[in-house]
């Protein structure tokens, strides 16, 4: 698979482009966590493009996001439940 | 800093990966 170009990704639609940048990087989510992949890629996604690209090309950069995705859901999740108890 | 990722955004749905159930 070719990597992923501004240029690309310029000659899609709004919405598209979101669409392109979710399929590179739900399968690098995936491998790292399985069960929220969907969640923390829809996260990302609302990141700026332009910087979803350079993630994309920085492995580090984007693990780091990933475990950020991770840190504020599991915060969402435990302030959710205690609201509701 | 506060983190600007918001937990609340909508799931992706994956064109080309089967989905988890």
């Amino acid at each position: 698979q070719e990597p992923l170009t501004a240029s690309m990704l310029a000659a899609a639609p709004p919405q598209e482009q979101k669409q392109m940048l979710g399929e590179r990087l739900y399968p690098l989510i995936l491998a790292m966590h399985p069960s929220l992949a969907g969640k923390i890629t829809g996260m990302l996604l609302e990141i700026d493009n332009s910087e979803l690209l350079l993630l994309l090309e920085s492995p580090e950069s984007l693990h780091s996001k990933i475990e950020e995705a991770v840190a504020v859901l599991q915060a969402h999740q435990i302030s959710e439940s205690t609201h509701k108890s | 800093r506060k983190s600007t990722l918001n937990p609340n955004a909508k799931e992706f749905n994956p064109r080309s990966f089967a989905q988890p159930k």
